[in-house]
Parts: structure tokens; C-alpha cells; sequence
């Protein structure tokens, strides 16, 4: 796994910050140093590390203002792991921002000024191929794609690749597809014609781990922790851990 | 139900397109005429309606540019069913008419030039409250909110609120909230909570009609069909013909 990776895909609700949450808690479980980025002005990640995303002062969004930076604003959420915390303002930075040279850059540059040394940074990202997806991609070593196993989900990949191969060739030629990872699979046809079509287009990429469809892991959200912290037991933490293992 | 109606909710992937398009055909088969308006630039209503999102010279990109009207884009999908369909390069109408006096009102001055007269027109928006949502809200007479019974989801809703407050304090004094629907539903004690929450914030708002998960749902958006007509006799089919009656 490289050190800074992005979870990015335009269609809503398929597990980014499902994924970038319970990985990171992971890698912090086995000992590693991790940054969480919320680049989403819905805060998701930021709520369920147990933080209400109204009461900073400062948030991601005055860094990629310029008015702040990661060290100033990260706060720790649990042993081994920070969080850059986002709040609603986030969703007004697209016209804010989009017009100045090199907006593209802003969050590349920001976390180059980290003084910290985390092993990994995981960049949650909403659902939209804009300006706050296009900030993460540039800066970051490697993307993950969170892909549900449902029709609507795995016919709106093919634009997120458009996305990625114009940021490859414009701002971060290093930029790799971490795993394409299916989740909320069910043991139905659908499910399975769904993995089928994603192993046919993406091959190897294709995460082998599958995140199967557990209410847990929605409980776990709730509890502001990671499935394997909230059940250990469950089929949503044995997929996580797995899916850890396959890409660590 | 009213004559124009928004689908509208930030949070990703809680089931507004899977709404607009089970609530609009079932109109049609009830013998009501509507036109459906795409202003998600995933174009998913496009595509359950069976169209290829790049096969089409004008969409409502071009409408709210102001180089086409929705009489010229609209396609006919079914009986006493049209599309006015959307594709991918709607994502940067953001940065070309933000900018521009009364670009919120793009959309509404739209549908007024509209010479048919349709009984419904449903309006499905992408998971952000930027240009495209605030566009589908000062055009409707009501908003309807699909909230999956799930944690994220539902925590999200008060922001929908206060965006819906200041777009009627603004620009459209008459929206009112048709419904909120509660989607996704299982026999869960988490998804009974979050109804619970929901009924106490939404009070009679809250449709008595809750969505229950159901594969067959997503199956039929892989056949372009509504539910009714992929499975009548499946529980999504159910759920929504006692939707449409509790609105209609
Ligand atoms: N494997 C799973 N099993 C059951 N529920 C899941 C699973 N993965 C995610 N969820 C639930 O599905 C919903 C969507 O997941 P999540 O919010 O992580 O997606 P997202 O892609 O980040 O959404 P958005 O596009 O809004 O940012 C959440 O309520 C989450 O708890
Ligand atoms: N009641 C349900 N039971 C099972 N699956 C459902 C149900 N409602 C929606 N789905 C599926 O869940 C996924 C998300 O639904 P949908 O795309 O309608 O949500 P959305 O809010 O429009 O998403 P986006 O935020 O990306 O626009 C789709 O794959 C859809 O087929
Ligand atoms: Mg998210
Ligand atoms: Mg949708």
C-alpha cells in the first residue's frame, strides 16, 4: 500500500467513507501512523470518528483556502490515528477557489507542508468528479474505487476513469488505481453478474476481498467506530481485515 | 401531489433516482402524463429510461445554457412518459453559469417555456446542494426527500433543511416538502431507530410509506424498467404503488 491514497467515486453511497474509515482504523490496529482527510463537506468521515464537524474553528477548507494548514487543524481521534476534519463550508469552495491558478494543487501542497511523518494518509472524498475529488487525485500516490455490486454503480465507473487518466496526464503522472473494491456484494445474481462485469474490465485490479452487505457495519457508523472494534466477529470485520491483508 | 416535484438529498446513493423513476412511471400507468428532468450529470434516470447518455446531441446542459429548450431535448421513453435526458458534461455547468445574474432560476424558466402540458414533472438531482440541486428546488412546487434508514443518511437531513429554507426565503416562497421517504428499510433495530428519529424530526411529513430494501429494485433498473413492471409482485413493487397512492 503506498503512503498517501484517495477514496474517490462520483456515485453516492457505494462505501468511500465506509472504506477509507475502517482501512485506516485497520492499519492503525496494526500499528501504523495514519492522517484521515475529509474532503467531503458532508463530514461523514469527521462524524464517525466521533467529532461534530460545526465545532472547529478551522477545517479542511480554510486550508485549502490558505488561511490554515494540516498541522493546525488535525486533531486525534484514537490511538494512532488523526483526522483533518471538513464541515458544510467545504461545499462552497468550488466557487471559490476553481478560478486561481494551480487550484488543483491546493491539497498536494498542503499536505507536502505535514511536519508529522504518518505512514499513511487516506483522503475521503464526496460524491462528484469536481473540484474536491480533482484535489485528492492530484495528491495522492493511489486511488481506491469503492464500486457497490449494483447496476447504477458499476455503469458510472467508466467516467471515473475518464477523471483519472485526464489528472494522470495534466498534474500527477505517478497516480495508480490501488483496488477497485467491490462492496455491499450480496449472494444474488445481480451481485454476481456485477463482479463479473467489474473482473472483466479491470483484471487483477479488481480487489479479491469482496465487502459483503452486513448490517454491522452500518451500526458500527452509528458508533463512531470501525466494524472490527464494534464486532470483531462479524463478516464485515473479517472483510475488512482481509481486504487490509490483500492490500498492505 | 403537485405538479413539479424535486427528488433531492446530498447524501449519496439513498434512492432519489430509484423514487423519481418508480414514482413517475407509476403516474404514467395510472394514465397521468410526465416528463422527467435528469439534472444529475451520472445520468442515471437517463439510462433507467434505457437511453445512452452520450448518444444525444442537447440535454439539459445545453437548456440551462440557454442554447436549447426542453421542448427540443425531450425523447419520449414510454407511454405518456418523456425524458429530458442529461450526461455527463452537466458536471461543469457549475463553473460556466454560477457566475452569471439569476443562474438559479435557469431551470424554472425552463420548464415555463415548456409548451405540452404535462400533469408531473419529477426532477431528479445529484448527491450536492450546489448549482444543480438549488436550480431543481426553485423550480418545484415540492421536494421530496429519500433518507436510507441508515446512520449517514439520516444525520444528514438538517443541512437538506436549511438549504430548502433559504431557497424559499430567496427565490421560491410556495416549496413546500411533499414527502420524506424513508428507503432501504430492514427489519433491523438500527433501521427501526432511524424511522423513529425520523418520525419525531419529521412528524407527519415522514410518508407512512417506508421503501423496503429489495434486490428486485435493482434488478430493474438493470432492465430499464420500474419495479411494477420488472415484478408486481415483489414487495418494492408494493411499497411503491402504496407511495404513489399516499401522494398522489
Ligand atoms: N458493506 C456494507 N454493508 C452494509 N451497509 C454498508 C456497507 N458499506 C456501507 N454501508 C452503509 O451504506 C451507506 C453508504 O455508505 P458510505 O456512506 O460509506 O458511502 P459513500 O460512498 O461514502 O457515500 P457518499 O457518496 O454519500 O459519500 C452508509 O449508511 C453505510 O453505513
Ligand atoms: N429499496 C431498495 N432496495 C434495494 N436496492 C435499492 C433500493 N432503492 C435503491 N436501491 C439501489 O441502491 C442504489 C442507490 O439508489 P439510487 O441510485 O436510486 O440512489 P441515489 O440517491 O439516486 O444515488 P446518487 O446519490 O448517486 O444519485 C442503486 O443501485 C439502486 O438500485
Ligand atoms: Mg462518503
Ligand atoms: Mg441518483
Amino acid at each position: 500500500m503506498k503512503k498517501i491514497s484517495v477514496f474517490a467515486n462520483q456515485k453516492g453511497g457505494v462505501g468511500k467513507t465506509t472504506c477509507a474509515v475502517n482501512v485506516g482504523f485497520e492499519l492503525a490496529r496494526r500499528g501504523r501512523s495514519v492522517l484521515l482527510i475529509d474532503m467531503d463537506p458532508q463530514a461523514n468521515m469527521t462524524t464517525w470518528c466521533g467529532q461534530d464537524p460545526d465545532s472547529f474553528d478551522a477545517t479542511i477548507y480554510d486550508v485549502l483556502k490558505g488561511t490554515s494548514n494540516i498541522d493546525d487543524i488535525k486533531v486525534k481521534v484514537k490511538e494512532k490515528v488523526h483526522l483533518a476534519p471538513s464541515n458544510i463550508l467545504l461545499a462552497s469552495i468550488e466557487r471559490e477557489i476553481f478560478a486561481a491558478i494551480g487550484y488543483e494543487r491546493r491539497l498536494k501542497k498542503a499536505i507536502q507542508e505535514i511536519t508529522e511523518n504518518f505512514n499513511h494518509i487516506l483522503i475521503d472524498c464526496p460524491p462528484s468528479l469536481g473540484t474536491l475529488t480533482v484535489n485528492g487525485l492530484v495528491a495522492s500516490d493511489e486511488v481506491y474505487i469503492a464500486v457497490a455490486c449494483e447496476h447504477l454503480s458499476v455503469i458510472g465507473t467508466n467516467k471515473l476513469l475518464e477523471t483519472i487518466d485526464a489528472v494522470r496526464d495534466n498534474y500527477n503522472a505517478g497516480l495508480e488505481i490501488g483496488r477497485v473494491i467491490p462492496t455491499m456484494f450480496t449472494n444474488t445474481v445481480l451481485a454476481g453478474e456485477m463482479v463479473k462485469q467489474l473482473s472483466t474490465f479491470f483484471g487483477d485490479t479488481l480487489a479479491k476481498t469482496k465487502i459483503r452487505r452486513n448490517v454491522k457495519i452500518g451500526e458500527s457508523s452509528a458508533m463512531g467506530q470501525s466494524i472490527m472494534e464494534y464486532d470483531l466477529q462479524s463478516i464485515g470485520a473479517q472483510d475488512f481485515i482481509s481486504l487490509v491483508e490483500e492490500i498492505i
